[in-house]
C-alpha cells in the first residue's frame, strides 16, 4: 500500500458525504445500496464512519459525470479510466467521480459500482495505489462478486496506518491470543474455502482454521492456520497436493505459498503469474491434481486452466469453460483428489467427478468426509 | 483486412503507451525522442510502471505490460504528483 506524502488523512473521524446526482443505468436504490457498503468496506476496519448528508455541503461530494467535468482530469468515454477522487483535505478533496459514459451496475454485467467505489473512497481516505495485485487499491479493475469482498490485508494495513484499527466496546483490546476454536460445526452444508490432501489426510480450509481428517476413522481435529504455518495469511482460497514432489501450494490472491511436509518453503509466496496465469487473474477459486490425466486444474470464476507438472506450464487452449468438461458445473470453490477421483464443491453441494468418465458419479453432503 | 502493418502495430501500441505514462507516470515528453545513450525516459517510464504494476521489467511493450495498459483503471496516477 502507500499514503500520499505529507498527508495524513482527515484529522477527523466523523465524515460525511452526499450523493450529488445519479447514473441512470441503476436504480437510485441501488446506487444509495451501493455507495454505503462502500464506506463500510473502510469503517468496518477503522474508527472512522460516514454520514450521509443532503443538502448542505458534505466531506465526500460523489457524483456521475462524462469527458470535461469541472476538474481538470476528463474522462474519456467508456472503459479506460472509471473513476477518480481526490486526496484528504478542504474543497474538491475526498471527492469521488464517476464515468457516466462506463456501465454502472450492482452485478457483474458492466462495471460494478459498490467495488469501483470502494477503490475510490480508499484514496478518498488518504490511499494512493497498492502494487500488490490482490489489493482492492491496486490500479486496474477486477470483478469480485460483493456479498464474497472481503478487504485484502494490503488494504486493513494501509488504511490502519492512518487512522489506527477499530476498536468497538465489546472487543477486547489487547491482541488476540491465538485460543483454540470452537468445535467445528459439521452441518451438512458447511463451506469451505479450500480442500487438499496431505500425505494422506484431508485439510479442510475455512476462514482462520482448518478441519484436520488424519484418517478414515479419526475424530476430526480444528486448528487455527497459524498455529500450524504461522507465514500462511488466514482466508485462502485454494489448495492442492503434488505427491510427486511431496508438496502442497496454497492459494490467496495473486500469490501462492509452497508447504513441504508442514515447512514453507523459503521462496513463499510465490506469484500466480509465474505459473503463466494472464494478469486479468487475480485470485484461484479451487485447484487439484488429478493423477489421471497428471494435470492441475486450477478453477477461476466459470473456467478452468490445465497446467502440466512436468513441463511446469500452462497446456495451451485455455483456458475453457468448466461446464465444458466438467458437465453440470459451472463454477467450483474447493477440490481435492483422492482415490482416483475429483471431489468438487460448489456452495453446499459436493460432486464426486471421475476424470476416466468424465462425469459425475455421486452427489455427497459436503461434511460426507469429516468424522465429528 | 487488410490486416495491419505489423510496425503499425507497434505504433499504435507506442502512442497509447505515452498517452498511458503521461497520465498515470507522470512522463514529461516534448514530443520528440530522446537521441541521448541509454533508457530515454519514455523506457524509463515504461520500467517503472512493469516494477509498480508487478510485470517482467523489460522496458519494451510487451503484450503482457501491453494487456495490463488496456485493462479498465481507476483514473488516479500510479506514480508522481
Amino acid at each position: 500500500f502507500s499514503t500520499f506524502p505529507g498527508n495524513r488523512g482527515w484529522s477527523k473521524r466523523e465524515l460525511t458525504y452526499r450523493i450529488i446526482n445519479y447514473t441512470p443505468d441503476m436504480p437510485r436504490s441501488e446506487v444509495d445500496h451501493a455507495i454505503q457498503r462502500a464506506f463500510r468496506v473502510w469503517s468496518d476496519v477503522t474508527p472512522l464512519t460516514f454520514t450521509r448528508v443532503y443538502d448542505v455541503t458534505s466531506d465526500i461530494e460523489i457524483s456521475f459525470a462524462a469527458q470535461v467535468h469541472n476538474d481538470f482530469y476528463p474522462f474519456d468515454g467508456p472503459h479506460g479510466t472509471l473513476a477518480h477522487a481526490f486526496a484528504p483535505s478542504s474543497g474538491i478533496g475526498g471527492d469521488a467521480h464517476f464515468d457516466e459514459d462506463e456501465t454502472w451496475t450492482s452485478g457483474s454485467n458492466g462495471y460494478n459500482l459498490f467495488i469501483v467505489a470502494a477503490h475510490e473512497f480508499g484514496h478518498s481516505l488518504g490511499l494512493l495505489h497498492s502494487n500488490d495485485p490482490s489489493a482492492l487499491m491496486y490500479p486496474t479493475y477486477h470483478y469480485t462478486e460483493p456479498s464474497e469482498f472481503r478487504l485484502p490485508e494490503d488494504d486493513v494495513n494501509g488504511i490502519q496506518s492512518l487512522y489506527g484499527a477499530r476498536i468497538t466496546p465489546e472487543e477486547p483490546t489487547v491482541p488476540e491470543q491465538p485460543s483454540d476454536p470452537s468445535t467445528p460445526s459439521c452441518q451438512p452444508n458447511i463451506t469451505f474455502d479450500a480442500v487438499t490432501t496431505l500425505r494422506g489426510e484431508i485439510l479442510f480450509f475455512k476462514d482462520k482454521t482448518f478441519l484436520r481428517q488424519i484418517s478414515q476413522n479419526s475424530v476430526v481435529e480444528h486448528h487455527l492456520i497459524k498455529v500450524f504455518w504461522p507465514s500462511l495469511p488466514n482466508h485462502i482460497q485454494a489448495a492442492y497436493e503434488f505427491q510427486d514432489r511431496d508438496e502442497v501450494l496454497v492459494f490467496k490472491g495473486a500469490k501462492y505459498w509452497v508447504i513441504n511436509g508442514y515447512e514453507i518453503t523459503k521462496d513463499s509466496p510465490k506469484s500466480i503469474y509465474d505459473l503463466g496465469f494472464p494478469r486479468s487473474v487475480r485470485r484461484i477459486d479451487a485447484a487439484v491434481h488429478d493423477e489421471n490425466s497428471r494435470k492441475t486444474y486450477f478453477f477461476v470464476e466459470d473456467k478452468y486452466w490445465s497446467y502440466d507438472e512436468q513441463q511446469q506450464r500452462m497446456d495451451s487452449g485455455f483456458p475453457k469453460k468448466i461446464v465444458d468438461n466438467f458437465p453440470g458445473l459451472t463454477k467450483i470453490r474447493a477440490a481435492f483428489e483422492k482415490d482416483g477421483f475429483l471431489y468438487l464443491f460448489d456452495g453446499d453441494r459436493q460432486y464426486e467427478f471421475s476424470t476416466a468418465k468424465k462425469r459425475v458419479t455421486r452427489l455427497l453432503k459436503n461434511n460426507s468426509w469429516i468424522k465429528c | 483486412f487488410p490486416a495491419k502493418a505489423p510496425e503499425a502495430n507497434k505504433e499504435t501500441d507506442a502512442k497509447f503507451a505515452e498517452e498511458y505514462l503521461k497520465k498515470y507516470y507522470n512522463l514529461q515528453t516534448n514530443g520528440r525522442q530522446s537521441r541521448k545513450k541509454g533508457d530515454g525516459p519514455l523506457i524509463t517510464k515504461i520500467k517503472e510502471m512493469q516494477q509498480f504494476l508487478g510485470l517482467k521489467v523489460t522496458g519494451i511493450l510487451d503484450s503482457d505490460t501491453m494487456e495490463v495498459m488496456h485493462q479498465p483503471r481507476c483514473g488516479f496516477v500510479d506514480a508522481g504528483e
